[in-house]
């Protein structure tokens, strides 16, 4: 027969004590330390992930009451199955623009040192925003394609990986959502694959276009339209917790 | 402590003092003839009064609930309890020594979330399954 845990009354917690009880808190909230990071607290980062990261908080905080119909299948699906989300800023972005020779693109790279141990990708999204383009006839078709760099050479061009591919109206304007699972696992299977996403815009007749021209925005554009990635894990096992 | 106590907060004498105790108040619990009666409690952990909201961008605090009260039955109808903690509760009755009462304890419980800041600027959201206790029971 199972015993009921003895009925303490409640006394006066010690300062140490009261410490340790936060660590507690801490520790099993997943939070990593007390201290803000340094970056947090004197400049801002860039407001577009941590305004949709907001959007993915009161869906998932309101999971039991909402049902969901505002949100696309897809997302709710890897939203159900997931433990942590993360979203990486984008830090560096080169690009091939109308000054080089074609083909033009545009590459995003992320600091993923951080990502968990012992979780897995169930979905990544790389999303980027698109204003509408200015060289191009609204209704003209333009093909957005995502490419993981698989290896860099210095003298020749770099290994790639198709990862998504859509098509939108060049009249287009909103966040776009490229599928990058399969890079955020390689990445997460081995750092040393973490190099970068490329991007490049064709029209139906094959033709590369500048993405800035294409009306696709960089880490120069507004803070709340820069790109980022998400990505969706889900814990392996439960974490095991010391005993205080 | 964030949320004001309700009337009946002070006539707990065995509360923590007010400077010494985690932000936070506990719910009123309400005496059935001289006896908690088992239901959900909450203490609530602000963490505005933590200063963890410079990093933490949501929620602002934790309701950690908690069940506590006595499982009274079967006098007590009225309370939710399995088949085994109304034998568990018959089994005391008769050996109150050696078999202890039934249990106050979660019945259903639910997950919570938190939005925060890593050190490299990115951002964390993190789901952790059955933290919360939804309803108590016996």
């Amino acid at each position: 027969v199972a015993s009921c845990p003895q009925q303490h009354s409640p006394r006066r917690l010690s300062g140490r004590e009261k410490r340790e009880m936060q660590r507690e808190i801490l520790a099993l909230l997943g939070l990593p330390g007390r201290s803000a990071p340094a970056g947090a607290r004197h400049s801002p980062p860039p407001s577009a992930a941590p305004l949709f990261m907001l959007d993915l908080y009161r869906a998932m905080a309101s999971q039991d009451e909402d049902d969901g119909t505002s949100w696309a299948p897809q997302r709710r699906r890897a939203l159900d199955g997931a433990d942590t989300v993360m979203s990486f800023v984008n830090v560096v972005e080169l690009d091939r623009d109308i000054f080089y020779q074609k083909p033009y693109w545009k590459e995003f790279r992320f600091d993923l040192t951080q990502i968990p141990t012992g979780e897995s990708v169930t979905a990544a999204e790389f999303r980027i925003y698109k204003m509408q383009s200015v060289t191009r006839h609204i209704n003209q078709t333009l093909h957005v394609s995502i490419y993981e760099i698989v290896q860099d050479h210095p003298n020749r061009e770099s290994e790639l990986l198709l990862l998504d591919l859509q098509d939108f109206l060049a009249g287009t304007e909103g966040w776009l959502a490229f599928d990058v699972a399969a890079a955020s696992n390689h990445w997460l299977l081995n750092r040393k694959y973490n190099l970068a996403l490329r991007l490049y815009v064709e029209t139906d007749a094959g033709q590369s276009i500048d993405p800035g021209l294409a009306g696709l925005l960089g880490r120069h554009g507004p803070r709340s339209k820069q790109p980022f990635v998400v990505t969706f894990f889900r814990a392996s096992q439960s974490p095991a917790r010391l005993p205080r | 402590a964030v949320r004001q106590p309700r009337k009946k907060q002070h006539k707990r004498t065995n509360s923590f003092p007010h400077a010494n105790r985690l932000p936070g108040s506990f719910d009123d619990v309400h005496p059935s003839e001289g006896k908690h009666v088992c239901r959900r409690q909450e203490l609530y952990v602000s963490f505005q009064d933590l200063g963890w909201l410079n990093w933490v961008i949501a929620p602002q605090g934790y309701s950690a609930f908690y069940c506590q009260g006595d499982c009274a039955f079967p006098l007590d109808s009225c309370m939710n309890a399995t088949n085994h903690a109304i034998l568990q509760s018959l089994v005391h009755l008769m050996k109150p020594d050696t078999v202890p009462k039934a249990c106050c304890a979660p019945t259903k419980l639910s997950a919570t979330s938190v939005l925060y800041y890593d050190s490299n600027n990115n951002v964390i959201l993190k789901k952790h399954r059955n933290m919360v206790v939804k309803t108590c029971g016996c």
